[in-house]
């Protein structure tokens, strides 16, 4: 499903934020 | 006449010092010697959090895991601490939602 892919995808961006 | 003798040594003892200092201990606070402890915070996240995320973790089904099987393996945990806590991690970027808001799945586990 895209929406998983796409979710994913941002989920992933905000935990490299919130990690730096 | 008389006779000068003049005699200028000029040794210097050289000694060179270089001394490495050694390796200072470096303050850590990542409390991780005892695993156990439900009430510490391991990662920045509450014990519920951590529950909640390593349930999620655990899952293998790609469509995640739903909030009604989180609340039945987690029967100490009311609802709304379990939706606080995904809602938590949700924006932290360690799980995210699939199929629907009611499906989550781990990010750090792939």
């Amino acid at each position: 499903l895209e929406r998983i892919a796409r979710n994913k995808r941002a989920a992933l961006e905000r935990l490299a934020s919130a990690q730096t | 006449g008389k006779p000068q003798s003049t005699s200028v040594s000029g040794a210097k003892g050289g000694v060179s010092s270089n001394i490495t200092p050694p390796s200072r201990p470096v303050m850590e606070s990542t409390g991780g010697s005892y695993a156990g402890a439900n009430n510490m915070v391991n990662n920045g996240l509450s014990a519920n959090q951590n529950q909640v995320l390593s349930l999620i973790r655990s899952c293998p089904d790609p469509q995640g895991i739903s909030i009604q099987d989180l609340k039945q393996r987690l029967s100490g945990i009311s609802l709304g601490v379990i939706k606080q806590a995904v809602e938590f991690l949700s924006n932290e970027g360690h799980i995210f939602s699939t199929i629907d808001e009611d499906h989550y799945k781990s990010t750090d586990n792939d």
